[in-house]
């Protein structure tokens, strides 16, 4: 999907179903993608984050994406 | 949750950075 692998869209995509103001921790992320790795994550996030799919809000722990309004 | 002011203005802040780096990474793309 647009140049992201599944694993970085999956990342993505439960990131833009968040709608809380502080958007949704790592840990969150964690519990929602079972099957995924910590590393792969961590790593995606960073990707995400570099690409300006996602930043971080309150800290380096929670992100909103900037697709989801 | 509320958030303070500080923490909206910052998060902001960091949304605009993104996007600015989504528009680049676009256009780079083109």
């Amino acid at each position: 999907m647009n140049g992201l692998t599944p694993q970085q869209g999956q990342v993505l995509n439960l990131i833009k179903t968040c709608k809380e103001v502080q958007g949704i921790s790592i840990q969150d992320i964690k519990i929602r993608l079972k099957g995924m790795n910590a590393l792969a994550i961590k790593q995606a996030v960073e990707f995400l984050g570099n690409e300006g799919h996602i930043y971080s809000t309150v800290d380096e722990d929670h992100y909103r994406s900037t697709e989801s309004e | 949750t509320s958030l303070t002011a500080e923490q909206q203005q910052k998060i902001e802040e960091n949304r605009q950075r993104a996007l600015a780096r989504r528009a680049e990474r676009l256009a780079a793309q083109q």
